[in-house]
Order: C-alpha cells, then structure tokens, then sequence
C-alpha cells in the first residue's frame, strides 16, 4: 500500500486562473492488455471565459473506445459510429466552443487526443479518456508507456498501474524515463502474478524548482517487466470463450543468418545520418554470430556490391565490412529497385548452388531515408518487381530515416515479404534506434512456426503460421474456443529449431484460468475477446492494404467497420461522437489514419506512419494563448466529406 | 541409486545399490559397436541421514556417436546437442524433439523416451519433490528394455547385463531382518548371500511406484558386477567405458 497525497492546501492556480484539480492515469494490464483511463478535472477559475483543453498523448497502436466529459454536472457521452455516418451527424449539430480530435504526432509511437472547450468563468470540467492496447514483448520486455502531460501543477496527481499476469511476474521495474527529479517517488509492490505500482507526486514535488509554478511532470511514466519464461515455451490461456497462445521459448540456439544489409548513400545521407549508420553498422557486423553469412549493398544512383556474394561472418570479413562502411561518401540519387533486385539475386544465388544451411533463416535490411529517384521511379512497381523476385522464406526488413522516405512504401514493402519496418529518427539517437531494432531481429530461433488446434472445437484462429520467432519476442495466437462443449484445449505447435524439428503440444483446462481470474476485482474479463480482436483488426488492416482488387478491400474494409462498431474501437472507419445528454451539442473525434497509402493504423508493428497534412483544421493544436475570448466553431462539411475511400 | 536387473530368460529379478560421491558420473551402457553411451551424474539429498547421504541420478546422458548426438536430461530440462548448436524442452512441456531419426518425446512433468530409428527406446522419469523438502531433492529413474538391440560388446552397469548372466538361487532361510529372507546366490563364479527385497518400478504409478520382488546384492553389487563399482566411473556424461 502506498500512502496518498491528499490535497496538500498548495497553491496550484497559475496566472490564467486555471486549476488543475486532479489529473489520474490509470492503467490495469491483464494478460498483455492494457487498459488504460485518463482522467482530468480542471476549473477556470477567471471570471472570463478561457480554453480548457485536454490533451493526452496515446501510444500508437493503442485503440480508443471512451471519452466522456463533464461541464458543470452536465455529462457529455461518447460512442463509436461510422465514420461518414459520425460526419454527416455531426455535420447537422455542432457543439458550440467545443472540439476534439485525434492527432498525429511526431513523436515516438505516439499519437494525441484532444479536446478543448471555450467555457466561461467557474466552470468546472472532467475529461476522461480510455484506451486499450496490446502489449508486445521486444528485447525480453514488456514495456508499458502512460506518456504524462498535465501541462500545469495538479493538486493530485497520481499514476495507478496493475499488473494481472496468470504466467506469473518475473520482474518490475520503472526506469526513471521522467528524470532524476522524480527518483524514489514511484513505488512497486510485486507478488507472483500481480503487482501494484503507484506514482503520486505531492505538489511540492510536481514543481519544476522549489518556487516554480511550472510543473516538471511532462513525458512518459514508463513500466518494464516480462512473465516467468523459465519452464514452459508458451502459454495457452483461455477465457470466456476466447483462447489466447502466447510463444516464446527460450533455452534454444539461434539459426544461423544470411543476411545481407542493403543501405542508402544518396546524397541526402550525407552528415549525422551517415555518420549514424556508420556507427550504427559497426556494432552490427561487430555482433554478427561466426555461423552467419554476410554482405553489404550501398546505393544511391548505382548499386555496389562490397562482396558479390555471402561470405561467412568471420573476424576479418566484419573487420573488412567495417572499413568499408567507413570508406563511403554519400552522394548522387536513390535506386532502391536495383538494390533490392540485386540483394535478392545475391541471395536466390546462394540458395540455388547449395550454399545456405537448410536451417537458415534469410534476410534484407534495407536503410533508406527518401524516395526512389533513379531508375524505377513507381513505387507500387518496385513492390511488384520485389516480391515476383523474393523467394518466400526471405524477410525484408526496411528502416526509413527521417521524414523524407515514404514509410507507409517500406512498411508495405516490409509486411508483404515476411519483415517488419521502423521509422528511424534522424537524430543524434539514429545510431541507438537502429542497433535497438536490428537487435529484435538478429536471433531467429525457430524458423517455419506452425500452430494448430483441433478443428471444429477453434474458430476464428487469428494468424497461425509464421516464417520465424525472434528471440527476445513473443508471437501471439488468439482464437474462439467453445467452452461449453470442450473441458480441454489442445495445441500441436510445429517448428524448426538449428538442430532438431520441434513439436510441442499443449493442453489446458478451459476452465483453468476462471478461479484466478474471477477472483480479481482489477482483472479484465474481456482480456481475452478484446485482445482477439485487436489482433484480429490489425490483421485485417494489414490484408487490406496488400488486397489486390477493389472488391477485397471492400469486403475487408466491411469486416473491420463491423468489428470497430463491435468492440466500440476509433480505428480509421470509425469516428467518435461525443454528445450532450439533449444531444443538441456534438463533437468529433476523428482518426488521423486517412492517408490513402497508409498502412495498419493501430498495428502491432513497429514504427509509426509519417505525419500527415489530413488534420482537420479544427482538430489543430490550440496556440497556449493566455486568454481565448473566441468561440471554437466546428469544422465545415465540405472539409469532413473529403476522405475516406477505396 | 537403486538398480533393478530383470532377466526375463530365468524369469528373477536382482537389485542393487551404488553408493557413491555427488558429483560421480557412472556409465551405464557402453556400446562402441552400436556407438551407444548412457551415464549418469549423482546428485546428492540435502542432509545426510543415519550419517549417510543418499544419492540419486540428477543428470542422465546419452551419445548416439553415429548420429552425432547427445541428449542430456537433467532434473531441469531435456536437451539435444548436435555439435555446438542445442535446443532444449523443459519439464513444464509436453512435445518432441527430432533430429537424424532420433525422437525425444517429453510428457510434460513425467517422462521423456528416446526413440531411435523407431525401434531402441529409453525411458526417464522424472521424480519431483516438494518444493523446500528438507532432505530429498528431485532425482531421475531410467527405464531401458531387455528388447533393445545392443551389440554383444555392450558393458556399463547396465549394459553387461544385456547378455544374461546365468544365476542360480538356492538355499533360502530366514535373514537377520523378520521377513526378508536370505538364500545364496551363484553368479558369474561367486558365491554371495543375498537378500529377499522389494524394490519400485514407477512407470505405472509415479507416486506409489510397482512393488517389484528382487534378489539384493550388497556391497553395491559387488560379486554381481564385473569388478568394482568405481570401475564404471567416467569422467564426463558422454564418455565410453574404459576397459
């Protein structure tokens, strides 16, 4: 238990008169589901009418299913609608001073939901937010981010975070992401399958310096932890209903790699971003395992071969490989199409003459940091032209730097051959980001993974095949089970590991789990459901955007809206509409995903789509003015009816 | 550990212990014609009891030298080992491992087979005690068929008795401890006093085990054994009997 900071009689009103009365985050995972609310209650105390506005940074892949808010008494509801149907709604009764919004932003797997309202003096205002999002596992952790911005001293302010895993907790921690100043505030109370963690800043301590009025509470509270993988390779959980399989055996030895690292020397490398990568490639090489083979392709307008062929990840090669990164100047255009053309040739190659060990595992990663402007020009052709060329067991993996690459391009690129994409940020951290998702990938330990249930007792199995399992990563299977009619679940799971093929059966009780769970006054009892249907979703988004004719993605497009409207979810056919209890005032809260070549809003994968110029005017950021006498007005139709199609 | 020696020609069972140090490696089987190993490391209880420490399989190893593998099953984990490359199953799995022929099938918190080419088999078991027990810790039982087709050169504690020894029993009277008769037994040109014993097989029963009727020979076989216990002892899990 930890002790709560009660309102400690602090003076908390700024010079705007506007009180933050109490500012909440709470966050139970049950299971890899976060469930998350944010919570605000805020009063302009002016006599004058001013903007309050909340405005909650949301980690991208999270999905929003709530907001409800209170303006003195009155409670605005929300629900989740079509999105044309949400528009036109909206369109007809506006709310008065009042908007919300979901936006994109450039930060790190983040987007924001904002509202913000025009109300007169002494009006008393709570928002609340909650979302819901999947958690995965990389490099052996979960991590949970609650990003925090109050945007002033709050006199309570309070992060609540639950963990209810059935696996069992193996460790917690809060790495101090907020900064020294908030050292040995947050607490932790672990037991074997839940634990507590709690942060509640007094106002003292909230205070930038011992007589600031600006808060230092800005930027993300975050939790690490992983579940107990020291016995079983996966975990079979089922509940009410749904099952869900979580993989991620250990104790294996990694397959050996072929791996060829096909990098960007255009002109626009050229600076931090090359030198970035440079450092970024030496660690690379320099972590390559003696049973794994190499090559490394730099292009710009041509394309050049370090080695023409995979040479073995000796000392001298890496050496070799590392002096020859160093040696390159950027300059010229982007051919990514030769490049990737030739990168798989090199690797067809090797396949056909016998030279890949059978239980390897293949790979491209393509760095890359604009757009193709030499040679094929097209990039729904180079697309084309990659995967006629790519043999099935290789995985394309594409990092994009900075906002110039067209990232929903490689993402594409990525997911259509078996990889994964990350956007890299050109900064002084490129180097860290890069070496951070090279590291997800460079430990294959199973390759051509197979997970079965018996037919007719499962339905709706989310993906069950998957090329390979990373270690340090968990895959996920998730499906309806008839609980009724079936005690057991069984599971045959199939794989191929470096020296042996490996089967591995489960059986679960499908009541086993129920004790526990019911039990748990913070456990979700939909974890399972909603964790199905996340995945499932994402699946969804991701097949749709590879859909090959309008009539698909149609048929996808239906299922996802119906699945978004079932689960009340924002995702990019859904809109939120926010209603007065008359329902004469409505607000809007839109996905920002409308890009026509965006790719897997929400998606388990890593990265995030570029930014985007589809924001609504009336969803902008608000200008932190002191006092905004004007009204907000909604948005015209005409600017609402504009998106959204096949 | 306890050993239970049937021989299915004369229709008896004999047993024996071998008392040794944690730590020792004892051979098993050795068959360089079938390129077939089986050790095993002992492991020792926590406390020592009537001053005397009893000890248990906690490691088995088996090397299939035409295969090139080892497989080790510890009270831990079952692992396969092809050169430098290893994957391994916990006990908490049920599932199978498959390499050049050769099947390890682990039933989760139970058993694990060996299967090779379909046809030899070996089976171990694996004994859990409680957690915190004061005195016992988990140990490991190893099952091995009289059907598997050993080569004539097969040796080992175990593996000698493949070619079945001709025993004679006879002479059974009363022993010192009521209801355990002694009889003499004659064996490979000794003369020893044995003991009417009840040992267990747990294949059927895990916790309660199968009363087996044996003959037991003392002085950790002595007599009943070509040569001296310590003879079998090896200095790693995959090696060959030295002779």
């Amino acid at each position: 238990s930890t002790p709560s900071n009660d309102d400690s009689g602090e003076s908390v009103t700024g010079e705007d008169n506007i009180i933050l009365h109490s500012y909440k985050v709470k966050s139970t995972i049950t299971s890899r589901l976060a469930n998350t609310m944010v919570q605000s209650r805020v009063e302009n105390g002016a006599r004058h009418p001013q903007n309050l506005v909340f405005d909650v940074q949301i980690p991208k892949g999270a999905f929003i299913h709530n907001f409800t808010m209170n303006v003195n008494g009155i409670t605005f509801t929300s629900s989740v609608k079509e999105k044309s149907s949400a528009r036109s709604q909206y369109a007809q009764a506006r709310a008065k001073g009042k908007a919300a919004g979901i936006l994109r932003s450039n930060d790190l797997d983040m987007e924001n939901f904002k509202a913000e309202l025009n109300v007169p003096g002494g009006t008393k205002v709570q928002f609340e937010i909650h979302y819901q999002q999947p958690i995965r596992r990389k490099l052996s952790t979960y991590e949970h981010v609650v990003p925090l911005q109050p945007g002033r001293l709050a006199k309570q302010l309070e992060v609540d975070i639950r963990i209810i895993e059935p696996q069992g907790i193996n460790f917690v921690h809060i790495p101090n992401a907020l900064g020294e100043h908030f050292a040995g505030i947050a607490t932790i109370s672990k037991g074997e399958k839940k634990a507590h963690i709690s942060f509640k800043p007094t106002v003292a301590q909230q205070r930038k310096c011992s007589n600031c009025s600006l808060t230092a509470v800005e930027g993300n509270f975050v939790v690490t932890y992983d579940v107990n993988r020291d016995r079983k390779a996966g975990e079979l959980e089922i509940f009410n209903g749904y099952f869900i399989h979580y993989f991620a055996p250990e104790n294996l030895d990694p397959l050996p790699k072929n791996i060829l690292f096909v990098i960007d020397v255009s002109g626009s490398m050229w600076g931090l971003k090359m030198r970035q990568t440079v450092e970024a490639m030496k660690t690379i090489l320099g972590d390559l395992r003696s049973d794994d083979k190499f090559s490394i392709l730099d292009f710009n307008h041509n394309v050049r071969c370090w080695r023409d062929s995979l040479v073995e990840a000796s000392r001298m090669q890496t050496d070799a490989a590392k002096k020859y990164i160093e040696g390159i100047h950027p300059n010229g255009g982007t051919n990514i199409n030769d490049a990737l053309l030739r990168a798989i040739f090199i690797l067809n190659e090797a396949n056909k003459f016998g030279m890949l060990d059978p239980n390897s595992v293949s790979m491209i990663v393509l760095v890359s940091d604009g757009d193709p402007t030499v040679g094929e020009l097209k990039l729904p052709t180079i697309q084309k032209n990659v995967k006629k060329h790519i043999q099935d067991d290789i995985s394309l993996f594409c990092l994009g730097i900075g906002f110039d690459v067209d990232y929903d391009f490689l993402k594409r690129l990525a997911h259509e051959n078996n990889g994964m994409a990350q956007r890299i940020f050109g900064n002084q951290e490129t180097s860290s980001q890069m070496k951070k998702f090279y590291n997800q990938v460079s430990t294959p330990l199973l390759k051509k993974l197979e997970f079965n249930y018996p037919q007719g007792l499962v339905s709706d199995v989310t993906h069950n095949t998957f090329q390979n399992y990373f270690g340090g990563s968990e895959i996920v299977v998730a499906g309806k089970v008839d609980t009724v009619n079936v005690q057991h679940l069984q599971s045959v799971i199939t794989a191929t590991a470096s020296n042996a093929q490996l089967v591995l059966e489960t059986l679960e009780d499908v009541e086993g789990l129920d004790e526990f769970l019911n039990n748990d006054i913070h456990a979700d009892p939909k974890f399972t459901e909603k964790l199905w249907a996340y995945i499932t979703i994402n699946q969804l988004m991701a097949e749709r955007n590879l859909a090959p004719t309008a009539a698909l993605k149609r048929n996808i497009t239906k299922s996802i809206l119906q699945m978004s409207l079932d689960h009340h979810i924002v995702t990019p056919y859904t809109a939120m509409l926010i209603e007065s209890p008359d329902g004469e005032e409505l607000m809007l809260a839109d996905s920002p995903q409308d890009r026509k070549r965006a790719c897997c809003p929400g998606v388990l994968t890593i990265g995030q789509p570029k930014p985007d110029n589809s924001i609504p005017s009336w969803a902008k950021t608000t200008p932190k003015t002191k006092d905004t006498l004007s009204l907000l007005m909604g948005p015209t139709a005409a600017a609402v009816h504009e998106v959204d199609n096949d | 550990p306890h050993f239970i020696i049937n021989l299915p020609r004369q229709q008896k069972n004999i047993c024996f212990n071998i008392d040794s140090e944690p730590g020792t490696i004892l051979n098993l089987i050795s068959d360089a014609a079938s390129g077939i190993v089986v050790n095993g490391q002992l492991v020792g209880a926590k406390k020592r009891v009537n001053n005397k420490l009893s000890t248990y399989f906690g490691k088995i190893g088996f090397y299939f030298e035409d295969r090139r593998l080892k497989v080790e099953v510890s009270t831990d984990a079952i692992t396969l080992k092809d050169g430098l490359s290893s994957t391994s199953l916990s006990w908490s799995d049920t599932g199978s491992l498959i390499r050049r022929r050769l099947r390890i099938s682990v039933a989760k918190e139970s058993n694990v087979t060996l299967t090779v080419d379909g046809d030899s088999s070996f089976m171990v078991l694996l004994h859990r005690v409680w957690k915190k027990h004061p005195a016992h810790v988990d140990f490991l039982g190893l099952y091995i068929p009289p059907t598997n087709n050993f080569s004539a050169a097969a040796h080992g504690l175990i593996g000698q008795f493949m070619r079945e020894p001709d025993v004679r029993v006879y002479n059974e009277r009363p022993g010192r401890v009521p209801g355990k008769s002694e009889a003499t037994m004659d064996v490979k040109g000794h003369k020893l006093t044995v003991t009417r014993g009840l040992q267990k097989d747990y294949r059927l029963d895990r916790v309660f085990g199968t009363n087996v009727q044996c003959w037991f020979v003392h002085n950790n076989g002595k007599g009943f054994l070509d040569g001296s216990y310590s003879d079998y002892f090896v200095p790693t899990l995959y090696s060959y009997l030295k002779r």
